[in-house]
């Protein structure tokens, strides 16, 4: 199964049409490997994409050079996973 | 489960699983659901649709279909909720029962199995289908942005290894055209659902063109309308609008296809939650977001049993 340690979803808040085409930008680099969970639109509207850890510094940093701000949403992705696939086996023991 | 009434609506559960419920749905009440084959899928699964019909002949219908993106778990599960609610509800429920009487109901729940099969076993996260594109490594097509609706434009992806490829050419998937062939010889579907989730939205065509739908005034009225019926119950807000302009410019989408097709009602949603938990959603909400959805159908079922057209 794919492995998804140290994957983080940041949510990203583009305050302008500046910053929502720097994040389009961000998503054409297909090297960063970026899943986006939601996509860039308008500015108010967040974005949030799936980074992987191998991607997590170069993406961070993209940001704070442009001065756009985000959140973590999800730490590390895999623990929810884990804690998911938990729950199914738990129901199906049961 | 032996029967679904044990059947657990709280968790997620695989493809056989799902495959399963819907026989034993179907063995419960063979007087008012059936299941149809509408298609295989690419990788030979066979594609599936709950049909709700108290008789009468091709009668008026809605279509509902849950799990078009596969990574989407909630949808499903809403879609398993959302069958055992329309047998239960059937001669219980007035304004239900009103419905069905009148229409036909057609519930996908597992609009594409294949990627729902690999969310299983190699790929949570999975999205598209799992069809090969000749001359890419990467795998499958996002399942909507392949209809025939502004195919190919500005709002989906013409590299294979984007997560919003729009295929080769419109219907170029078997999942899409699977359901494209079924709603143009049944030729009498009045409204039209399709499920997503996450980030709170009732939205309606279009998603390539800034041109306002015909019906406009009347799809947002209706939204608002939907949408106020689903916060009565948790409080939980969604937004509604048309695609262009409550999310992003998007080309090749389911409603915008049905729309263009006639189908006055076209509606997608978008479930659970807004920013914490993304397709991750925990088992436990499954059963509040099917509830609380089922409001917003209940009220576009109504006003398309209400104003036939």
């Amino acid at each position: 199964k794919e492995d998804f340690v140290g994957h983080q979803v940041l949510r990203i808040s583009v305050a302008d049409e500046a910053q929502v085409q720097k994040v389009t930008e961000l998503e054409d680099l297909e090297h960063l490997q970026l899943d986006f969970w939601r996509g860039p639109a308008q500015p108010g509207s967040p974005v949030d994409v799936r980074v992987p850890f191998p991607s997590l510094q170069a993406v961070k940093v993209f940001l704070e050079a442009h001065g756009i701000k985000y959140t973590i949403m999800i730490e590390d992705v895999q623990s929810l996973l884990d804690e998911e696939e938990e729950q199914m086996f738990a129901f199906q023991a049961r | 489960a032996a029967s679904t009434d044990t059947f657990n609506y709280a968790t997620y559960h695989t493809l056989d699983e799902i495959y399963g419920f819907m026989d034993m749905l179907v063995a419960e009440h063979p007087n008012l659901v059936s299941k149809l084959q509408i298609g295989k899928t690419y990788e030979g699964r066979p594609i599936y649709v709950l049909k709700f019909s108290t008789g009468g002949n091709n009668r008026p219908a809605i279509w509902i279909d849950t799990g078009i993106h596969s990574r989407e778990w909630v949808t499903q599960a809403s879609g398993i909720w959302f069958a055992k609610k329309i047998t239960q509800d059937y001669g219980q429920n007035p304004a239900f029962t009103a419905i069905l009487d009148k229409m036909d109901i057609f519930l996908e729940i597992v609009t594409n199995p294949d990627g729902f099969a690999f969310t299983h076993s190699k790929n949570r996260l999975w999205r598209k289908t799992r069809s090969i594109t000749a001359g890419s490594s990467c795998v499958g097509v996002d399942p909507n942005r392949n209809w025939d609706a502004g195919f190919g434009k500005a709002g989906a992806s013409s590299n294979p290894c984007s997560e919003t490829y729009h295929g080769k050419f419109a219907n170029s998937e078997t999942e899409v055209k699977s359901i494209v062939d079924f709603v143009k010889s049944h030729g009498n579907i009045k409204a039209f659902i399709s499920i997503h989730s996450y980030s709170q939205l009732l939205l309606y065509p279009y998603g390539y063109t800034t041109d306002p739908a015909q019906d406009q005034a009347e799809l947002d009225e209706l939204a608002k309308s939907a949408v106020t019926a689903l916060a009565s119950l948790y409080g939980t807000k969604f937004k509604y609008g048309s695609i262009i302009k409550a999310i992003y410019r998007a080309s090749g989408g389911t409603i915008d296809w049905t729309y263009n097709q006639g189908i006055k009602y076209s509606y997608t949603f978008e479930l659970r939650d807004t920013g914490r938990y993304g397709f991750l959603l925990p088992a436990s909400q499954i059963v509040p977001t099917a509830q609380e959805t089922w409001l917003a159908l209940l009220t576009i079922m109504d006003h398309t049993l209400k104003h036939p057209y």
